[in-house]
């Protein structure tokens, strides 16, 4: 209907790949738009504009390396607070079953290194959990870990994508990516017995996945590369030669 | 026949087929999220320019239309054996991507690339 404002989606239209999207990834209509704290929007509207022009165009020049980046928060929980210079959080990110679709190519975790909480400022790094005490952390400054330029100061991102993988990638129904955020007083320093007033895990850290549409990927295997060109260069000599 | 065809002059078919001006052509057109009633999960762009494709498939079609021969014999059929055969239509030829970034119900974040949402030139098929 002229006017409608919102899309009245046909049953039978789910088989139309946005209209199928649509259905499943857009809020419903009556659902307000989540509230998104500050720097997980922010590094994506970053990420975005490095990303596309202001017309949504996507630019030559991206550096993503992929179709679809998707940002996922962790679910909220808040640390228990522990003695000792170390603060441990517990980190819960729930991962979706992975669409045919869509190839996983990188995970990377983004956290704060520096936490200032009280009078004092924390160092802090990202280890996956393992049932037992935390023995091997996660090189907390060696592989993976850049500062691409997207990133506040304060922020890091370490590459997981060995940790993500297949193993929890391929089942059925929800999974949770399971990680710890530790963050330790400065040697030397007064203990100081702190309570993480309101620090939820939303401030903390965020899972970045980085995907790409495998049918994009096939098409691109099709045309062996000299039609392609051919194609793009001139469609109608083609046209002609077959005429 | 084919002579009388390559021959003929193109005013002719303008005359059938209309002015210039109404022949199959790519139209710019803009939207916003709002209207459609995305607004709700869709944080950018604001504005989206589908564009589309409108006019009429003139009889001898021009190289720029990227019409197959298919499109050029529907044409003589329409006018030659059966006018309930319909003149080929003008429809998009090629399309280019756009990048959205959008709220998932979930309150996770997506940046993706949309193949197909941008009309880029037409065609008469």
């Amino acid at each position: 209907q002229v006017g409608q404002p919102s899309v009245a989606l046909l049953p039978e239209a789910s088989t139309v790949p946005l209209i199928r999207e649509l259905l499943e990834e857009a809020p419903g209509k009556q659902q307000r738009k989540p509230r998104v704290p500050g720097p997980p929007l922010r590094y994506m509207l970053e990420l975005y504009q490095h990303s596309a022009d202001e017309s949504g165009h996507p630019r030559e020049n991206r550096t993503t390396g992929a179709t679809m980046v998707r940002l996922v928060r962790p679910l909220a929980n808040v640390a228990r607070p522990l003695r000792g210079p170390w603060h441990k959080q517990t980190l819960d990110f729930p991962l979706r079953p992975n669409r045919v679709a869509y190839q996983l190519v990188r995970a990377t975790v983004v956290y704060r290194h520096q936490l200032h909480l009280a009078h004092s400022h924390l160092s802090c790094h990202v280890e996956h959990w393992v049932q037992k005490s935390p023995t091997d952390h996660f090189p907390s400054s060696g592989r993976g870990s850049s500062k691409p330029s997207l990133l506040p100061e304060a922020w890091t991102e370490m590459d997981i994508t060995q940790h993500v993988g297949q193993k929890l990638w391929n089942h059925k129904g929800r999974r949770v990516l399971r990680l710890l955020f530790l963050c330790q007083q400065p040697r030397g320093s007064e203990v100081l017995e702190f309570r993480w007033h309101g620090t939820s895990s939303l401030d903390t850290a965020f899972l970045l996945l980085y995907f790409n549409d495998t049918q994009s990927v096939q098409k691109a295997k099709l045309l062996p590369r000299g039609l392609e060109e051919f194609t793009e260069r001139d469609p109608s000599l083609i046209l002609r030669r077959a005429r | 026949q084919a002579g009388i065809i390559a021959s003929e002059v193109p005013g002719r078919s303008r005359e059938r087929d209309g002015s210039e001006s109404n022949q199959c052509s790519l139209h710019p057109f803009q939207v916003s999220f709002q209207q459609l009633g995305w607004d709700h999960w869709i944080i950018a762009p604001h504005l989206y320019t589908p564009n589309y494709c409108k006019g009429v498939c003139p009889r001898v079609l021009h190289y720029g239309l990227n019409s197959p021969n298919h499109a050029i014999i529907q044409n003589l059929v329409n006018e030659l054996v059966d006018q309930s055969i319909p003149q080929p239509s003008c429809v998009p030829y090629k399309y280019v991507p756009i990048s959205i970034l959008l709220i998932e119900a979930n309150g996770s974040i997506l940046y993706k690339e949309y193949e197909d949402m941008i009309a880029q030139s037409c065609t008469c098929r």
